[in-house]
């Protein structure tokens, strides 16, 4: 097993936003000390090569050999305690699915994972957090409030400016992920490149034309897929608009704004 | 609360122009 010797999180120095994680980490195998490094980064970052990250490296290691045994007491450090079941290091934990996966009912589309394209991207739920029982609840009511917006609202009330819908993949009667179009680039991080100028009007209008269609043009369909009568011109709030949440993609030379991640997304007047 | 579900998407839009204008002045 290899433990982790140090952790860094890098952000923008004046955006704050997130740019790299790396973990630096040590393992021994036959008898052999290894040292290595993983890196996750956000697109667009320059990548740091090993000749830059290997003095950060050689600190790590140097201050965690030198730390004395008793203050070795983080899981996880070296020579530390046992990490528990699910912790960065420690044994796998398994869920049950049906605490995780919202239920694929009848009516939804299924979406064959033979049948995905480079044009697509599978939307999966982040379990990073799922040990804790409440957030574990937390998540999945959040992927089954999404799931069945696209399927019941969106995927019959498409706008440019919304991420386009194409189904869902099912794995044992659960959704384990939405089919969606694949998108380029997050306005966030099209923001860090100031080289390529931006048409800020036309970015705003784009996504107040979604949240209009969102907030005044909806209907709802039943459980069988027919325009429910009581629920025309539905208002919506998506309720998450942020720089993370808008993506931008190109149609021709003209950068077009499309709205994601609706799993805060409820009819107007219904409690978050 | 129908009124301040529709203000969160403008605030949240609001915020967005703000960061836009400042990286594009």
């Amino acid at each position: 097993a290899a433990v982790v010797l140090a952790a860094m999180q890098g952000v923008d120095p004046e955006t704050k936003a997130y740019l790299h994680t790396t973990i630096i980490f040590y393992h021994e195998k036959d008898g052999v000390e290894h040292h290595g490094f993983l890196r996750r980064s956000c697109a667009d970052v320059p990548s740091w090569n090993l000749d830059a990250l290997r003095p950060v490296v050689d600190v790590a290691i140097a201050q965690s050999h030198n730390k004395p045994q008793a203050d070795r007491s983080q899981p996880g450090e070296l020579d530390g305690p046992q990490v528990s079941p699910g912790e960065l290091n420690g044994p796998q934990v398994y869920f049950n699915p049906v605490e995780v996966f919202p239920a694929f009912r009848p009516g939804f589309t299924e979406f064959k994972p033979a049948n995905i394209t480079p044009e697509l991207y599978i939307k999966r739920p982040q379990l990073l957090f799922s040990m804790d029982p409440v957030e574990r609840e937390k998540r999945k009511s959040y992927a089954e409030s999404e799931v069945l917006l696209f399927e019941t609202v969106l995927q019959h009330n498409e706008h440019d400016n919304i991420v386009k819908y194409h189904g869902c993949i099912v794995v044992d009667g659960r959704v384990t992920g939405l089919v969606l179009e694949k998108l380029p680039e997050m306005l966030l991080m099209r923001c860090l490149d100031t080289t390529r100028p931006l048409n800020v009007d036309d970015i705003i209008a784009q996504v107040q034309s979604a949240l209009d269609h969102l907030h005044t043009k909806l209907h709802v369909r039943d459980k069988d897929g027919d325009k429910d009568a009581a629920m025309v011109h539905v208002p919506f709030c998506h309720n998450d608009i942020n720089m993370q949440n808008i993506m931008i993609t190109k149609n021709g030379d003209r950068e077009v704004a499309k709205l994601v991640d609706f799993d805060s997304c409820v009819r107007e007047g219904l409690p978050l | 609360a129908a009124e301040s579900c529709l203000r969160n998407d403008e605030r949240g839009l609001q915020l967005v122009e703000e960061e836009l204008r400042k990286a594009f002045p």
